[in-house]
Formats: structure tokens, sequence, C-alpha cells
């Protein structure tokens, strides 16, 4: 599914060149299960940004599902983004005066499905999450767990056939976070393929592989 | 230090009223360290925010140092909440087009800490989270676990007799983590106060005392 090789990604702060990955080499195969783990700062954000086609590598090459990701028009990544991935974002990046239910159905209304059937998809993926009762509610009227919430109802919304989660129960206490791990392990077993950044070990052990990374490399 | 009495907060959503505390008793002692815990949704920020003057109950007392809050005139309530609390925000909360140098000179701005000494206490600060080479970063330019650790420099930074933690370690690996809850200890140790809400337990045990928060209420 994912063919990565001597990924690299460098910002430039005024003279200063960072490293946020220095070629990285990732495979991962179809209805893979895999963690991220690493200290602050390490690049797993970044790495995450660039499989979800959100950001380009500076060098080194990324081919998704056979398909080299430079190569593709903005019409195809487009497709790949709202349709092949979900992706719960560390900072949730929820839509500000927009309710609960508006933000999840987003990703419904790129993939153009019809009013009614996308209304009663969102408020499933609601539900699922625990957020019955919080569905009309805008972000500064939720709790930072609910938030969270929202965006994995979001990136779930869709099936996703890869989801990438970034942190996505660091706002979570332990039982909330246990039902959102449930949610994302019947997705697997559906045949879908899960890439989780977390630091915590409990949740890593979910996934069938953990790599883990530090200064943009990933460790041996 | 702080005195709650059947403290409550209800917010007005339309037609619904949702009681986001429900008479919470709670006594904090000069020089206490207590962590709050319980579900997402449970009332954590919103106790969080009373106690640190951002927010007033719905009904309920308030005595802090003595004072009842309610009572307090705007310029006494800027005082308390510059001086003496330092605020980690679950959600960080910074200055966007701000390096993280300005963000966490910020409150000694308030203090009228003279320039050339506010630079050297914020830089400090800075180190202190292992940050000195992201001062003049923006927030954009810092991974989510860095912009938290810019957070807690801030509340750091004017050396607060009461620092409220909310949720400060979510984005950090354990090591990073770790160093946080250290200079934690030591801001205890010279006699302030700490209360963290935190939904791990490794974070949770460093407290002498924990409480847990079910539905907008204390458990016994
Ligand atoms: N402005 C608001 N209007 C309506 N309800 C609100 C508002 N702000 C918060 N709430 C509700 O109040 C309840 C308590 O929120 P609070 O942020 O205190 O929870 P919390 O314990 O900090 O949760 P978490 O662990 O997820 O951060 C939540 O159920 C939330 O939906
Ligand atoms: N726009 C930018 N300009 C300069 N440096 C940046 C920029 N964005 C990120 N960085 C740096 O790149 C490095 C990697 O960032 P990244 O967000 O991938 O880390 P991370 O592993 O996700 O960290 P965390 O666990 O704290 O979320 C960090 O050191 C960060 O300061
Ligand atoms: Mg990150
Ligand atoms: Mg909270």
């Amino acid at each position: 599914l994912i063919e990565m090789h001597e990924l690299t990604r460098v910002y430039q702060l005024g003279p200063q060149d960072i490293y946020a990955l220095r070629g990285v080499d990732l495979n991962v195969g179809h209805g893979e299960y895999l963690a991220i783990m690493g200290p602050s700062g390490s690049g797993k954000s970044t790495l995450m940004n660039i499989i979800g086609c959100l950001d380009s590598p500076t060098a080194g090459k990324y081919i998704l599902d056979g398909t080299p990701v430079e190569s593709m028009k903005d019409d195809e990544l487009a497709a790949v983004r709202n349709k092949k991935i979900g992706f719960v974002f560390q900072t949730f990046n929820l839509l500000a005066r927009t309710t609960a239910l508006q933000n999840v159905e987003l990703p419904l209304i790129y993939a153009r499905i019809p009013r009614a059937h996308r209304r009663e998809l969102a408020e499933e993926a609601l539900n699922a999450v625990g957020l019955g009762d919080r569905m009309h509610h805008q972000p500064n009227e939720l709790s930072g767990g609910q938030r969270q919430r929202v965006a994995i109802a979001r990136a779930l919304v869709n099936k996703p056939s890869l989801l990438l989660a970034d942190e996505p129960t660091g706002n979570l206490d332990s039982q909330t976070g246990r039902e959102i791990l449930d949610l994302f392990r019947a997705l697997y077993n559906r045949g879908n393929s899960i890439i989780i950044v977390t630091h915590e070990d409990d949740v890593a052990k979910e996934a069938r592989r953990i790599i883990h990374l530090r200064d943009g490399r990933v460790l041996d």
C-alpha cells in the first residue's frame, strides 16, 4: 500500500535548515495496523502529513497503492484524500462556526453522498464515538476530548481504506479511549489499514507492528 | 487556598440546560499537589477555568486565598490571573503570529518586568522545557508536543503560587513528559500549589491526592 524510500522533509527557517525527516524508508502492506512512536519533535506528524498527501517531501519517493504520489494531478490527490484516507489530526482541525454534525458530514459532501443518507451516516458516526447528545454543539461548546472524538468520527465516516490517526487518544480517559480503539479494530478487521501515532504503550500494542522515529529517522 | 462550596456551572444551549458542574465541594490547602481525573466531558476543564478565575459559576461559592472571587474587581482578578496563577490550557491557546519566546514573555509583560530581565526569564523557561533551539519558531512551525511545552513554559515563567495544568502531557512521549513532571515537582517543592487534570494514572500518582469527577460531580 505504501512504499517510501529515502523520504526527506526539510523546513527552511531563515538561514537554518531543519530536517524534520531524514531519509525515511517505510513499507506498509494492505490491511496492516502500524503504530509510530518517538519523542516530541521527532517527525511523526510530518511523516503522517506526507503519507496523507497533505504535504510533499523535499526529496525521496512515495508510492501509494502503486502510483508515485508526485505524479498525481490535483483532482486525483483530492479523491485520494477525501475517499481513500481518513485523517485524525493531532490538533483536530474542526471548522469553528459549524456543528459537530456538519463537521462530520464534510467528507460525505466531497464524496457526493445524497443529503438524507449523509445525515444518517454522520449521526451514526457520532453515536459510535459516544456523542449522540452533542451533535448540534459547535467545537467551542465541546470538551477537549469531545472535539477529539468529532475529529475521529469525521475520519471514520467515509469508511476509509487507510486511517491515519495522530495521537487520537491524547485527550481521552482510558474508558473512552478503549471505545475508540475498538472502533479502529473493527475497521481493521474489515480489511482496512491503520497507521496510528501514539506516545502511549497501551495504545501502541493494539497495532501489529511498531516503528520508532528519532530525529527524523526510523530506528532499526 | 481554595474553598469551593456547591459550585454549579450550567450552559444554556437553546432550550436545553447542560450541567457541566453540579454542586462541587472542594477544599485545597496551600502547597498541595492535587490531581483531577474523570471521563471525557465530566467537567474537569470547566472546574479548572473557574478555579483560574477565567469563568464564573452559575451558583455556589468560590473563595480564593480568603477572598470571595465574585467580590473581586476587574483589576484584582487580572492581578490574580497574571501573577498568582499559571495556566496550561488543554488546547494551549498560544498567539499565532508570535514566536515561542514572545508567547512566553507575555505574562512577564503584564507583571511589568523590565525588558532585558523578561527576555532572560523567558529563555530560561524555554530551555527548561527543552525548547532552547525553537525559541524563534511560531506555533505553526512547531510540533504538537512543542506547542504544549511552550504553553507550559508560559505558565511557569512567572513562578506562580498556583499552577493549573489541564492535560499537560497529553501530547508528550514519556521521556519528555517526565521532564515536565520534574519541573512541576520542583515548583511544588518550593511551596507552591499544583492542580493537574490528567487521564493518565502515571501522571496522577505524582500528586499527593487524586479526586474523580463524573457528570459534573466529585465522587467520594
Ligand atoms: N459552551 C458550552 N455550551 C454547552 N455545553 C458545553 C459548553 N462548554 C462545555 N460544555 C459541556 O460541558 C461538559 C463539560 O465540559 P468540560 O470541558 O469541562 O469537560 P472535561 O472533563 O474537561 O472533558 P475532556 O476530558 O474531554 O477534556 C461537556 O459535556 C461539554 O459538552
Ligand atoms: N513549518 C516549520 N518550520 C520549521 N520547523 C518545523 C516546521 N514544522 C515543524 N517543524 C519542526 O519539525 C520537527 C518535526 O515536527 P513534527 O510535528 O513532525 O514532530 P512530532 O514527532 O509530530 O512531534 P510531537 O510528538 O511533539 O507532536 C519539529 O522539531 C518541529 O519543530
Ligand atoms: Mg506530532
Ligand atoms: Mg477538558
